[in-house]
């Protein structure tokens, strides 16, 4: 349960880091 | 020594190790969600009232779709899914709670590539990816993407990927195509 | 009680002589070996001559005294090793001279046995030879025989000597007495033997036997276990990939507790990196932090100080093996975006230019990035992409304003090797397909190209140039063909510390859950001669016509696979990757299906 949370809540984070790269 | 806080109910460990204040955290947390839970008789069963109200959310956000009022839908679903994070307790099963975000995520990403909104749309299939989701519309979509998003050499290994699973499949071998010939342009 | 000391020289100097020649004769022999292979020794291919000059000549001073520093001297003939060698063999012939002229060993050495020089006869002399031996001087010293005009004495001498020759017969015929001399030396059995010590009697009894005591005492209990511990730990200290156990247990424990959660980049690779063991005891009163930074301003290739330089360069050198190291572990945990991000900190730690999209340009010298960014009428992100331009063109979008800055940048930027693919295939060494539970490999025929060759596909390729020899030893080691190519040229790397040389590391994953399922193999045996071609794609106008097959070497990669093929027929799926651990655009991404069939 708290796997899946931390995943959801990467979600914005590594939008950021797609963001960043490309 | 460990100490308890009775305001806040959580506890403390003075020069705590790493492991020690993993396990404090994970007290801490079950703890804030005992308190917050007014059913004395809680089950692992998902509550009641966070279901209706995720799912009066997500309703709303499909009738706006059918609308073609897509900002709209997509704000109401990410809504519901911000409520399914914040309103369901550790405890609760965590099937039934996957299922349900994966199925709202479903219908956000594809609200997403209807507006062109190409790296929010990525984080929600991958998402679905790295929870177990590995069919095919999922590395279409993913694929296409990517493609959108002028990562070629990335959607060329996820569109392979798909194939690897569903060697038949018309349209990836079609992105596959789209993707192979998209690369060699960038390459000159 | 008493004891007989060596107050003769007897016997230490053989002892002293044994000691000598068992530690010397292999030396020598390794030394001369060594000798001779450093003028064997494999140069780097003059394929690119070209650019080892540009190499040379882009070196900034700072990277240039470094390189001079740490440069590992190589031991000519007159070296410190030879010396000691050369000493030892001197000192062998002292001790061999003092034995020689020693009276109490040659009087010792006469008291031997020797029937074959009694009789007077060789070593190898058969039945027939030492009977007739036998009889003639038998006939010479016989008692009865002899002269009649002898003295006492002489007569004495002359009747030892007949007993003599009759017991060496008698030891080189007779069972018993032959019994006697094989196992005692002496035909009457066994003689009289003497213990004693080995060692002058002043050393053992008198004033300066406490020091022989303390010497003992210092080389059991000092100098051995100073020795043998110093080893153990060394040995202990480092795993067999070369990097130190600490920071490969801490690379293991960053994998074991890696969350799905984590985003995969070369930061987070660099963040690693910055905690091995090897720089905390390189550099004890500096934190991770700063070795993150020092890492940082050699991407940014931003200039340090001096003495911030040297330690910046040795840090930077010292990436190789741990990244080497991290890849290792990452393989075996099988983690695919941790594997395949720690080959791209290596690139760009090999370039000095961050992962970025552009990092194919700016890997390139004398590249003005901000007037790269500011332009760019077209997207030019790849090196392909730049050759579709003429060199003017080309000099404008890298904002090389100088003609002979911008021709070695071309000259570079043209040896950047590409790999094309031709053929890849499961192969199974003796059979036609991959059977059930048979042991396959991946047979890859790849070609080298320059960015700016036209691209031509592989089916220009007549099969014939992709066959190999499949008689009984390529069966045997399908791997040899293999390691017949030549090793890569220097890598193009004026800003990395130590010149290097470089190829790709081939990584192999499983479709179906995306993770790898071994370790990685190094290719670094690949000719690059295609890359001097003249096939411009700025110049071919009709592919066709020019293109002649037997222009272009074909490159062969065979990498082992791990397991035996899956017990049941089907198709399965798997993602080899290429990719270079020097270059950025040199890599290789595609997938490979297995097909079982019986």
């Amino acid at each position: 349960n708290q796997a899946m949370a931390r995943r959801y809540e990467s979600i914005l984070t590594r939008k950021e880091v797609n963001i960043n790269q490309w | 020594s460990l100490t308890y806080d009775a305001n806040s109910k959580l506890l403390a460990l003075e020069d705590a190790s790493f492991d020690e204040l993993m396990n404090l955290s994970q007290i801490n947390k079950l703890t804030q969600n005992l308190v917050g839970e007014s059913n004395p008789n809680f089950t692992p069963q998902p509550r009641e009232t966070s279901t209706v109200m995720i799912k009066k959310l997500f309703e709303t956000g499909l009738q706006q779709t059918k609308q073609h009022k897509f900002p709209e839908a997509l704000k109401s679903i990410s809504l519901a899914l911000e409520m399914s994070q914040r309103k369901r307790a550790p405890w609760e099963a965590f099937a039934v709670q996957l299922q349900e975000v994966q199925f709202m995520l479903k219908n956000r990403v594809d609200l997403c590539l209807v507006q062109g909104r190409f790296v929010d749309a990525l984080q929600d299939l991958e998402f679905l990816q790295n929870t177990g989701l590995t069919t095919s519309d999922v590395f279409i979509r993913k694929t296409d993407a990517l493609i959108k998003l002028q990562q070629f050499e990335l959607a060329k290994v996820e569109c392979e990927r798909g194939l690897s699973l569903d060697p038949s499949n018309v349209k990836l071998k079609a992105l596959h195509m789209e993707s192979t010939r998209r690369l060699a342009e960038y390459n000159g | 009680q008493s004891y007989d000391y060596d107050e003769k020289a007897e016997t230490w100097p053989f002892f002293a002589m044994a000691v000598l020649v068992v530690v010397l004769l292999p030396l020598t022999l390794m030394q001369i070996y060594e000798l001779f292979n450093s003028q064997k020794e494999e140069k780097f291919g003059e394929q690119t001559s070209t650019l080892n000059e540009l190499n040379q000549v882009l070196v900034p001073q700072s990277i240039k005294k470094f390189r001079a520093k740490y440069k590992v001297k190589k031991s000519g003939v007159w070296s410190k090793k030879t010396l000691i060698v050369c000493l030892g063999w001197c000192l062998v012939a002292v001790i061999w001279k003092t034995i020689d002229s020693n009276e109490a060993v040659r009087e010792a050495a006469s008291t031997i046995f020797d029937p074959y020089l009694l009789l007077d006869i060789s070593t190898s002399a058969t039945e027939k030879e030492i009977r007739s031996a036998y009889r003639k001087l038998s006939i010479k010293f016989h008692p009865d025989k002899v002269a009649k005009n002898l003295s006492e004495q002489q007569r004495a001498v002359l009747e030892e000597q007949y007993v003599l020759i009759t017991k060496a017969y008698k030891a080189l015929t007779d069972e018993v007495t032959r019994e006697n001399y094989l196992q005692y030396g002496h035909p009457d059995g066994p003689q009289a033997t003497s213990h004693g010590i080995a060692l002058p009697r002043f050393l053992v009894e008198s004033s300066a036997s406490p020091f022989v005591v303390v010497g003992y005492i210092a080389l059991l209990g000092l100098i051995l276990p100073i020795f043998v511990s110093r080893w153990w730990s060394r040995t202990q200290s480092v795993t067999k990939k070369g990097i130190h156990v600490k920071t490969a247990s801490y690379f293991a424990d960053r994998l074991f507790n890696f969350k799905p959660s984590q985003v995969v980049t070369s930061d987070l690779i660099l963040d690693w990196l910055s905690n091995a063991e090897e720089y905390k005891i390189m550099y004890p009163h500096l934190g991770p932090k700063v070795f993150r930074n020092l890492l940082n301003d050699h991407l940014q290739r931003a200039s340090n100080g001096e003495d911030l330089n040297e330690i910046k360069l040795r840090v930077v050198a010292k990436t190789h093996s741990l990244l080497f190291g991290l890849l290792d572990v990452s393989t075996n945990f099988r983690n695919t975006e941790i594997s395949l991000a720690a080959i791209d900190t290596f690139k760009s730690i090999v370039q000095a230019t961050p992962v970025s999209p552009e990092s194919q340009i700016f890997q390139l010298p004398n590249v003005d990035q901000k007037r790269f960014s500011e332009g760019s009428v077209d997207d030019v992100r790849t090196l392909g992409k730049l050759f579709t331009y003429d060199e003017k063109k080309i000099g404008q979008i890298l904002g090389i304003s100088d003609e002979s800055r911008l021709q070695e940048t071309l000259k570079v930027a043209s040896f950047i090797p590409r790999l094309k693919l031709l053929k890849a295939e499961f192969k199974v060494p003796g059979e036609t397909v991959v059977t059930p539970e048979s042991i396959p490999h991946i047979a890859l025929k790849v070609l080298v190209v320059s960015p700016k060759h036209k691209a031509f596909p592989p089916s220009k390729f007549p099969q014939v140039f992709f066959e190999e020899e499949q008689d009984f030893e390529a069966q045997k080691d399908p791997f040899a063909s293999a390691l017949e190519q030549p090793p890569v040229p220097q890598t193009f790397a004026p800003l990395f510390p130590v010149e290097r040389t470089g190829g790709w590391c081939a990584l192999v994953m499983l479709q179906k859950d995306g993770k790898v399922i071994q370790t990685p193999l190094v290719v670094d045996r690949l000719s690059f001669s295609n890359l001097d071609n003249d096939f411009d794609k700025r110049e071919i106008k009709d592919v066709e016509a020019s293109f002649k097959p037997e222009n272009w070497v074909v490159g062969t990669i065979k990498i082992p696979f791990s397991q035996p093929a899956p017990p049941q027929n089907g198709d399965y799926f798997f993602r080899v990757v290429l990719k270079s651990t020097e270059y950025f655009g040199s890599d290789l991404d595609f997938t490979l299906p297995m097909m079982v069939r019986d």
